[in-house]
């Protein structure tokens, strides 16, 4: 079971690198593993907890955790926090892609995963998405006309009244309703 | 493997009967605000079992079931079945699909369904893990969850390693 | 102070029915006051409590609250939870509007609040953000072309290395770049 | 009144000081991801006196300090300067700008500044109060947060109206 997670973990940080370069044409990335926590004198730090993180659960205990490092070409390594909303949306975006490749599940949903990305960015996004396309099905819910330009098919969904309709769209058709 | 069909009836805002075929690749599926999008991500999340009615924008479970419109009535019953391209015989199954579903009332009663038959909900978890599918993995990554990734904590990042292991 | 903040809440409410029936080309929406929460007892439903609110604080014990109902043009009354993410962030515009137009500061600073909006909607925002613009300076971050062209004047941000420039923009550039 | 000029220099990424002069009306800022866009936002929040670097995306008072870069050294000082038009005279001072700085340095020491003259952080908060300006009111809606006022409980969503009273 450990064995299996540590062979994982490296798979992983592997493609990570990887990804992360290709996303950002450069700088650094890695992931590592940090030392199981012991109970209440680390809790110290949980104040610092981001907003939307989940509150500590006991199976915290005793485990290693995974941290991410990053360094954007040009910039010094910084901590996740100080990064922007598309930085932040390219670095989850490259742990994604990394995760998906290693063990790829038959399909994948994104909901809006683009919204905070730049056009330069989204394309970048997209081109990974199409590759790993080849091992896993993914649906992507989107406004940008970019993303869409990606999809083999498009579906279209309109409000009537309180009642959703779907229809198979062409791309021309897609991209005059969208941003 | 690759999903090959979603049905919603009654779903959210589904209240008519909803077919979406999907092909292996990459599908868009696009539109105005408010139109369904990510109430079909909610549906997927559904019928793989999600029990989270957080994690569904709800309440109570029946806040799943069309609620009616200025237009047209509530409905009693939401249904989403998911049929799975089985060709590979990667699932335990003779057949080459496998149909799972999910239907809610509004009495609070709850049924799960593979391929027709009635079974308990950790049927349905049990062969959506051998299918690689889970409602908490990075199956659907929700609106805005994006980054979410970068928010947890190191112990609780490492749980989205043990899926994929 | 008390009558000061029944007049506030009554001024802001009458905006907020109207500025969200332009934003939604109809339906209808209110605020409404809550009764004063008392300790202890009511906190059962703490457990709802949306990721990124912020926790109970003392000072929301013995005071009324403020409750936003809404009812989307064609569908009916619904818990603001089951909102996609577009139509909340319009409800949200609708509030922001209101509380701007009540008692104007000199500026407000928006940062991609257009995010999760489609083009009809973004055009709607726009329209509003506009007429306040007479009486409140306003500086919006924004990806979306559609927004640009609301704007009286464009500034571009370039990072070079890992130090930001500014450059004034015609609209023209900055569309060129945009989504 | 309106918001004249803004002055950055060592704040976050703005190595080089830099001048925004605004006009009234609409202002687009635009540019690539992690270009500095929302750096503004915070320096105009850090100017108006916010204490919580967890609202400015930091840990320690520090990391508003330019870091450096891969060719470029870090810096000892941090500084945002905020120029308001006071033609109307709201505010309690015969001048027709009236500007407000904040100084902070590596050493962890800080200086407030209006006019160019030394006070306190609380001379700053009382002078914005009049302004109608504030770092914790609606004057700077971050990036992501639009919807912040509808996840609040409705005690909180009052203190939004307390600010407009
Ligand atoms: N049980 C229900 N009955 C009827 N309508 C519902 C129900 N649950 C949710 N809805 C409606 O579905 C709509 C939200 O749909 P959804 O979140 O899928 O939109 P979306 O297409 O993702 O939009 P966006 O682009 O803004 O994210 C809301 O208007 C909501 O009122
Ligand atoms: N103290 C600092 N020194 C140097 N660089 C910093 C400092 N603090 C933040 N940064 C850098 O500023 C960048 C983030 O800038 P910002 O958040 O303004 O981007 P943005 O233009 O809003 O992008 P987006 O469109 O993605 O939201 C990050 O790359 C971060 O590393
Ligand atoms: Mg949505
Ligand atoms: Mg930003």
């Amino acid at each position: 079971m450990r064995r299996q997670f540590e062979e994982t973990f490296h798979a992983v940080n592997e493609r990570f690198q990887r990804h992360f370069t290709t996303l950002f044409s450069g700088g650094a990335a890695r992931l590592e593993l940090t030392a199981p926590r012991r109970a209440s004198g680390d809790d110290a730090d949980d104040e610092d907890q981001e907003p939307g993180a989940r509150p500590p659960t006991a199976k915290g205990m005793g485990v290693s955790g995974v941290e991410v490092f990053v360094q954007i070409p040009g910039k010094r390594a910084q901590d996740l926090a100080l990064l922007s909303g598309g930085e932040r949306a390219m670095v989850s975006a490259a742990l994604l892609f990394s995760l998906l490749e290693t063990n790829p599940p038959p399909f994948c949903l994104l909901d809006e995963v683009d919204a905070a990305l730049d056009e330069a960015n989204v394309t970048r996004f997209c081109e990974i998405l199409k590759q790993l396309a080849e091992k896993t099905q993914f649906m992507v819910i989107t406004h940008n006309r970019v993303t869409m330009t990606y999809a083999d098919a498009i579906y279209g969904v309109s409000m009537e009244g309180a009642v959703s309709r779907m229809l198979s769209m062409k791309l021309a058709e897609a991209v005059a309703i969208a941003r | 493997m690759h999903l090959k069909r979603l049905e919603l009836h009654g779903f959210k805002s589904f209240a008519a009967r909803t077919v979406l075929e999907f092909s292996p690749g990459v599908t868009a599926i696009v539109g105005p605000n408010g139109s369904g999008k990510s109430n079909i991500a909610d549906g997927i999340r559904w019928v793989l079992g999600e029990q989270s009615m957080r994690q569904l924008r709800g309440k109570k479970s029946d806040d799943v079931i069309f609620a009616g419109g200025q237009a047209r009535s509530t409905m009693q019953m939401a249904e989403v079945g998911l049929v799975l391209d089985n060709s590979a015989a990667w699932l335990p199954s003779e057949f080459a699909e496998v149909a799972v579903a999910r239907r809610s009332f509004r009495n609070g009663e709850s049924e799960y369904l593979i391929s027709g038959q009635r079974v308990r909900l950790r049927d349905v978890t049990l062969l959506l893990a051998q299918a690689r599918v889970g409602h908490d993995s990075y199956t659907v990554i929700g609106q805005g969850l994006i980054d979410q990734a970068l928010s947890l904590r190191a112990e609780e990042r490492r749980g989205l390693f043990e899926d994929a292991a």
